[in-house]
């Protein structure tokens, strides 16, 4: 696919 | 009605196995797809370089065959060239409205930033908390990953246009209509006793498998994208039998199950269409050397196969176009909600710093 993949940018981080 | 709201709580180690085995089957199901699709444009690919099926159609060498009118029809009815034309157009707003909020979110770090380091300068030792710039040391981070996804992007955005520059004046011809199409491609001479010929009938059928093949794929696609099962039973049950989860090896056995089968036939698929293509070739060579061979039916020839590709081409562009939408759209969530984060830890930062320097002056 030409465009970055939406799954691989959603970081799911631990509230710090 | 009472409903539990922790039902769906599971430990951490089921969680990030959960994680994993998702990351797993996401892989497994876009390379499968991928392959499949990859498969279609390349029998699409070579059947519009043989001009097919457009060639065995084309009888009377001067009508539009009934291929490359249905191709015509088929961008005609998807909106030709102003869908292109107004997908295009969304897409720069788009990316700019995430470059904006993207900067900005770096903006106010950078900004709180400048002034710790002119208090933690003026206070010196006595400038006890950690420096901004350590502690926004991720979310920079995060921040870069996704300037590097604006620049493929943009990358991609240029790919695009450049394939609408290069097809577009074929797409517009298919947007024509039927007149001034037929009109737009050269005559030929007639094809000689074209329809009770043995190798014509042969490219008939394999054209036909060819197609089912296609068809097989796209039931294949809708198969595997609608399995659904649930792997948190069966790492819970793991984490409870053996006070861990081998992810790996559950994944991988539970991903054979639901999917062996598919992968399978996908690989069959693929290899009944490897041979579909090289009878098709072999027969079209027979054909090619069984019909009259001139400068009129070859430029006909080659504005036919020009117009079946742009078709294809004109499907592509619209994929790309809405694939860029799609993610322009998605990014800009993430954006927003990482540049929450970004104001929300100046905010607290700012809150401490008055807090600091109200101490600093009282003692």
């Amino acid at each position: 696919s030409l465009y970055p993949s939406l799954e691989d940018l959603k970081v799911d981080k631990v509230i710090q | 009605k009472f409903t539990d709201v922790f039902v769906k709580m599971v430990p951490l180690a089921v969680q990030q196995a959960l994680s994993a085995y998702g990351q797993r089957r996401a892989d497994l199901v876009n390379r499968l797809i991928a392959q499949m699709r990859e498969s279609t444009n390349l029998a699409n690919g070579v059947l519009a370089s043989l001009n097919l099926p457009a060639a065995i159609e084309d009888v009377s060498g001067d009508s539009i065959p009934q291929s490359i009118l249905d191709k015509s029809k088929a961008v005609i009815q998807q909106g030709g060239l102003q869908t292109i034309d107004q997908l295009m157009r969304d897409l720069p707003e788009l990316l700019q409205r995430n470059r904006e909020i993207l900067d900005e979110a770096l903006k106010v770090l950078d900004q709180e930033e400048v002034t710790d380091n002119e208090l933690k300068a003026k206070f010196k030792e006595r400038w006890k908390r950690t420096p901004s710039s350590e502690l926004y040391k991720p979310l920079r981070t995060e921040g870069g990953n996704f300037r590097t996804a604006l620049d493929r992007a943009t990358h991609a955005d240029k790919v695009v246009r450049e394939r609408y520059a290069t097809h577009s004046e074929v797409i517009a011809l298919l947007c024509k209509p039927e007149a001034e199409l037929n009109a737009a491609i050269p005559s030929g001479n007639p094809t000689k006793s074209l329809q009770g010929s043995e190798v014509v009938m042969l490219l008939k059928t394999l054209l036909a498998a060819l197609n089912e093949a296609k068809k097989e794929r796209e039931t294949f696609e809708n198969d595997i994208k609608s399995v659904q099962f649930d792997m948190s039973s069966k790492f819970l049950t793991a984490l409870a039998q053996d006070g861990a989860i081998n992810e790996e090896a559950i994944s991988v056995t539970e991903l054979d199950r639901y999917y062996g089968g598919y992968t399978e036939k996908v690989q069959q698929n693929l290899k009944k269409q490897e041979e579909l293509l090289a009878k098709i070739q072999a027969a079209h060579e027979e054909f090619s050397k069984s019909t009259q061979s001139n400068t009129d039916a070859n430029q006909r020839e080659e504005m036919l196969k020009k117009l079946a590709a742009g078709h294809d081409q004109f499907v592509e562009l619209v994929n790309n176009l809405k694939e860029g939408t799609k993610f322009y759209n998605g990014f800009t969530e993430i954006l927003l909600k990482f540049q929450t984060k970004c104001s929300d830890i100046v905010f607290a930062r700012k809150t401490e710093r008055d807090e600091l320097l109200k101490d600093l002056q009282q003692s």
